[in-house]
């Protein structure tokens, strides 16, 4: 689709699709984004993060990832309309996104697992919809894929983790076997100046922060708390999707080796883990017409966030 | 398709620790090939689980052997399957 304008954001698309469309997003906003290629998955397939950026060098960053589990394809369709939102918010100078690119830049990260998104694809078998994890080989010969997000440097192989490499959270090896996970640790570390960082997942609507891996409050427990409390009642004002607020741990699950612990982990404050919108009458096959106001109500939360975080330099 | 057409969602309410250990324990059996969309954590929280059609049964036994209650939320998820990948050939076609 040659034209960001005429792309269909209320619809499902393959990697391909969605690659092509950050191409155009790009060239057509030449000034503020630039694609930058991060590396390369297990099946050797290119990882992108799109850099929204008005000058400077290594500013204080936005991390922003959707789609680390391969079937929530709901967190990819958002990240799409989210991308283009931003660019579009930023030539026609809507609040507060020209205010917070003029002091951080801001990446974002359409498809963090394209060897599984690629498979969700997969026909004539279907079954494959419901893949949920990268696509390396194991130490089990029918067992592929490692769950990206029980594999980083964070408790690694704590509780809510499998050592099986048959389980839906099979936390791999050991911590950042993966490469999907070192490429994106490597571009946050060789950064060393995000100041927030916040992946999308779909499944109970919830609004999370450390830790995951313990029922402890995190040092700055309090401020998170009022962050994403803020955060989902401006979500809410949207359509009144009602999300539920707390610590990984205490919410959703023990999950050791996630990402959001291992960003807090190492210093970046405003850590954050979204479960968009599915109720689970749908599974993670929300119905297309659901993706536009998803990404709404999801841009309402992201964007408190954002501006909380630049008003809160530390 | 064959491998998931009957495939059911089951939404499960454990009302005791003992429901919460039966259904860790059920998710630890990696063979059971059930997929857990949610987690056995507290008697506050559903668990969502994709059952495969060849293990109904075994499931709807162990449950009721359990005593605990369940919901169907999906009945057929290739039926969304096929209804999702229609949309998609439409919006291809667009």
């Amino acid at each position: 689709e040659r034209q960001t304008k005429s792309f269909n954001f209320a619809a499902y698309h393959d990697l391909e699709t969605i690659y092509n469309f950050m191409d155009t997003l790009v060239a057509s906003h030449s000034n503020l984004i630039s694609k930058v290629n991060i590396g390369s998955t297990y099946e050797d397939r290119p990882m992108y993060v799109l850099k929204f950026s008005t000058g400077g060098e290594k500013r204080p960053a936005i991390w922003i990832d959707a789609g680390m589990h391969a079937r929530e394809w709901i967190s990819h369709a958002t990240a799409v309309w989210l991308a283009d939102r931003i660019a579009t918010d930023f030539k026609e100078n809507r609040a507060p996104v020209p205010s917070i690119l003029s002091k951080m830049d801001i990446y974002l990260m359409i498809v963090a697992n394209p060897d599984g998104y690629v498979f969700t694809h997969r026909s004539p078998n279907e079954f494959y919809r419901l893949w949920r994890k990268n696509r390396s080989a194991t130490s089990n010969p029918k067992c592929n894929g490692v769950d990206l997000n029980r594999n980083w440097d964070a408790e690694f192989s704590g509780p809510g983790a499998s050592d099986d490499p048959c389980a839906e959270h099979y936390r791999g090896p050991f911590a950042q076997s993966e490469i999907e996970v070192q490429n994106i640790a490597d571009l946050i570390m060789n950064h060393g100046n995000f100041k927030s960082f916040m992946t999308l997942h779909s499944y109970k609507q919830l609004l999370m922060y450390p830790y995951g891996y313990s029922g402890n409050d995190a040092p700055d427990r309090t401020e998170l708390h009022d962050v994403a409390t803020q955060a989902s009642r401006a979500l809410n004002s949207w359509h009144g999707t009602i999300y539920k607020v707390g610590s990984i741990f205490h919410i959703i699950e023990p999950a050791s080796g996630a990402s959001v612990d291992w960003a807090y982990q190492r210093g970046i404050k405003y850590s954050f883990a979204f479960e968009l919108r599915d109720t689970g009458e749908y599974g993670f096959l929300l119905p297309a017409d659901q993706i536009v106001s998803t990404a709404r109500e999801t841009w309402y939360a992201l964007r408190y966030i954002m501006q909380y975080v630049c008003d809160h330099p530390y | 398709e064959e491998l998931i057409n009957g495939d059911k969602v089951f939404r499960i309410h454990a009302e005791s620790e003992s429901h919460i250990h039966a259904l860790k324990e059920l998710e630890r059996d990696v063979d059971s090939g059930l997929d857990f969309w949610t987690h056995a954590v507290s008697t506050e929280q559903p668990v969502d689980i994709r059952v495969p059609h060849s293990r109904l049964y075994a499931l709807k036994d162990f449950l009721k052997k359990n005593n605990i209650p369940f919901t169907v939320i999906i009945n057929n998820v290739q039926e969304l399957l096929v209804r999702e990948r229609e949309e998609m050939v439409r919006n291809a076609e667009v």
